[in-house]
């Protein structure tokens, strides 16, 4: 069977006006480098399930992405993240939302779906299943992106009463 | 948001998805990333699905599922599933992309926005990465 592995980080008002050549070519930069580390496991034989995890990892790690390292910013200037894992196997799954300290989040709900009791974790008691599970804690700030505070910054000076509904910062 | 799809070399499938959301988002807002059956889904039997967009959206319509049904059940080409329910999101006045990785043949990809940061490669071939 022919491997294949895609990746995307994330879809919005991305054009050749809204973007420096720095964006693009970091972003290039960036997909390439989770598309290396998927098709590295797969061209060893290895698991779509770790593949994916594994993309997903290096673009949580990358801060030009809306994920882990570089997400964006809540309404109180907050990092809440999501993530969720799914095999194809026998349809066993992993999610988690508003997590705020566990380093990757996509591992964290790849241990909720080994784990197997549950699909789904939410909140503060999910970082505590992921300290439970000896997963890697962010360092303070980790999350946090000084273009990422920016953006935050100018939403909520232009009013910022909705959210960034139209996808302009990611 | 980001996301991965994959097919391996035994023929299964496997789908993750990692974000922050929406930025000034509050109250807990959760948007479809993290939602089996929407913004992420994998099933041997049909499709791996990861999505990015207008959250709201993509719950509604629950995305993945959807994908999933048109190719299981209606035995619809991954193009003609994904386009028929990006469509169907729009339709309600959401946007975003997919990535969606079959039984067989390279993934695909779609979005109704201007731009989706995107990569794929498959056995033996040359990996492409594109914005625009």
């Amino acid at each position: 069977m022919n491997w294949t592995i895609a990746v995307h980080g994330g879809a919005g008002r991305l054009t050749r006006d809204t973007l420096t050549p720095e964006q693009d070519a970091g972003a290039r930069a960036g997909l390439a480098a989770a598309i290396d580390a998927g098709a590295a496991i797969l061209a060893r034989d290895g698991s779509a399930l770790d593949a994916v995890e594994a993309a997903v990892r290096v673009l949580e790690d990358d801060p030009r992405f809306n994920a882990g390292r570089g997400a964006v910013l809540t309404h109180a200037g907050a990092i809440e993240l999501d993530a969720a894992i799914m095999d194809g196997r026998d349809r066993s799954a992993g999610a988690v939302t508003g997590v705020t300290r566990t380093r990757s989040p996509v591992a964290l709900a790849r241990a909720v779906m080994a784990d197997g009791r549950h699909v789904f974790l939410a909140g503060a008691a999910a970082d505590v299943f992921a300290d439970d599970q000896g997963l890697d804690r962010a360092a303070p700030g980790w999350f946090e992106t000084d273009e990422r505070r920016r953006q935050h910054a100018e939403l909520i000076a232009g009013g910022g009463d909705g959210f960034d509904v139209d996808m302009k910062y990611g | 948001t980001v996301g991965a799809v994959a097919r391996d070399a035994a023929g299964h499938l496997a789908a993750a998805t990692s974000t922050g959301g929406v930025t000034g988002k509050r109250w807990g807002r959760i948007g479809d990333s993290p939602v089996i059956g929407a913004g992420t889904w994998a099933d041997d039997r049909s499709v791996a699905v990861s999505c990015t967009g207008s959250g709201e959206y993509f719950l509604r319509v629950g995305v993945g599922h959807e994908i999933d049904a048109r190719v299981r059940l209606a035995g619809a080409t991954l193009a003609a599933a994904t386009d028929a329910v990006l469509a169907e999101v729009e339709a309600l006045g959401g946007t975003g992309g997919a990535i969606v990785v079959g039984r067989e043949g390279p993934a695909h990809w779609a979005f109704t926005t201007p731009g989706m940061n995107r990569g794929m490669v498959s056995a033996g071939g040359a990996a492409v990465v594109a914005i625009y």
